[in-house]
């Protein structure tokens, strides 16, 4: 039995990977992440989470998880949110969230790699993993670590964003990875005084990438102040939208 | 005269270095550095960008520049912006502005250096460095390779933006490089249809951040439609406003 047990954990039961990835920074990866992983985590789907961000983790923040890591056998758990969802992130090991990891590339591809193969992940039905903007170490680390991941791509519609979420398509499908999809975030806004319904972030970004790039629209969401706010005070599974759900569909 | 030249070149005159750095992606770094970088030649000094972000680079189609880095004696010769800003970045190099550079750690510092040292900057008053998100490579060896560069920090008054802020600019007093205080980029915005004005990002980050960390606000950028379609179109030179003349003041 603790031989069964032990193998067990060396290829843990992940149903799937599924890595959230932009290339852009701020366009909203980790609140997108953070809302998928509530979002089927509600569904009765088991769940984890990887900040693979290791320099600028949001993760625990936006998720509320505050608990220290701690080790059993040798392997990291992960502390759960409030919803039971697994929470591994490089801010777990930190005494102060705002205290610097200023690490080169070679020590958060092992950082990264520490978080998949030295945690107990259990049995999930997904493992989401939050990349980092930009197309270096981490992303690169995580495709060629774990290869049958997935990726979904988060934009907004300027094009200047597109055009480096375009590099990260790019750069996913050199690497053999498979992209799903795109993920809008962060079009339309509603003015808060007159309900008027305004493009805060417009272009043609995102129609140019999926008619270019031949990728399905998975979800579009909508500037939402009470995402900003939720996410600021780490409750953002209490969030519910019509987008969220059919995105998780 | 060719010696002077010469070693006039290996000790290139630049009066201030300024890097811009936010640790978070998406508050606005590049936007920031591309006003300011328009004031200050609006205002007769000349000005250099060098875009740090090596596979995220948004300086070139911000400023408009899409011409070829040409070699002149082995240097890199930096096109210039329609203002004369001159602009040196990854994506001046490349034949698409989309093809994504799929780099390690120790070829972006390469990158950065090459940038530095091989380029033919001239005589500038300010020399601009435009920083990725986090705290590994690129901040890193900017402020090994040119210690006396003083830090401005962009960031947007949500407490995600300014807890990951806060590890830029713990990183940066580390490395004991002079941080020169904070630009509050997006908070506010107005409706386009009743012109009331809302929060658009909010939160107590900044104030936080200014009053535990000792650092000035240089400058607050209210959101405006008009910065993010420029900078789709490369025309944020044309950009003016009160909030821009005051930051560069
Ligand atoms: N749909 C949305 N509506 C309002 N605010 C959002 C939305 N998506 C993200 N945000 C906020 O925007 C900021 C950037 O999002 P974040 O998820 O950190 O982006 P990234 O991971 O791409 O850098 C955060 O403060 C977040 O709360
Ligand atoms: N004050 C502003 N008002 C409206 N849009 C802005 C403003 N500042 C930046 N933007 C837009 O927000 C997006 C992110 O800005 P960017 O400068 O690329 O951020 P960063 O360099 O921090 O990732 C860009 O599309 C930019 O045009
Ligand atoms: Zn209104």
């Amino acid at each position: 039995a603790a031989l069964e047990s032990q193998t067990k954990e060396i290829k843990p039961k992940i149903g799937a990977f599924l890595a959230v990835m932009s290339g852009k920074g701020g366009v909203g990866k980790s609140s997108v992440t953070a809302l998928l992983a509530a979002g089927l985590q509600r569904k009765g789907f088991k769940v984890g989470i990887l900040d693979a961000d290791i320099t600028g983790p949001s993760i625990p923040r936006i998720m509320g998880v505050s608990g220290r890591i701690t080790l059993e056998n040798g392997k990291m758990v992960p502390p759960l949110s409030a919803g039971g969802i697994r929470v591994i992130s490089a801010n777990l090991l930190l005494d102060r969230e705002d205290y610097a990891l200023v690490w080169r590339g070679p020590m958060i591809s092992n950082a990264i790699r520490q978080f998949w193969e030295n945690t107990f992940w259990g049995k999930l039905d997904y493992l989401l993993l939050d990349l980092p903007p930009g197309t270096s170490d981490a992303p690169l680390t995580i495709m060629q670590m774990l290869p049958d991941t997935d990726v979904l791509i988060v934009t907004s519609p300027q094009v200047l964003a597109s055009m480096i979420v375009r590099k990260a398509i790019n750069m996913a499908r050199r690497v053999g990875a498979r992209v799903m999809g795109v993920v809008e975030n962060m079009g339309t806004a509603v003015c808060p005084r007159c309900g008027e319904t305004f493009e805060l972030f417009r272009g043609e970004g995102t129609e140019s990438i999926l008619r270019d790039l031949g990728l399905p629209l998975l979800g579009k969401i909508p500037y939402d102040q009470r995402i900003s706010d939720l996410c600021d005070i780490g409750a953002i599974e209490t969030y519910e939208s019509e987008a969220v759900e059919t995105m998780v569909a």
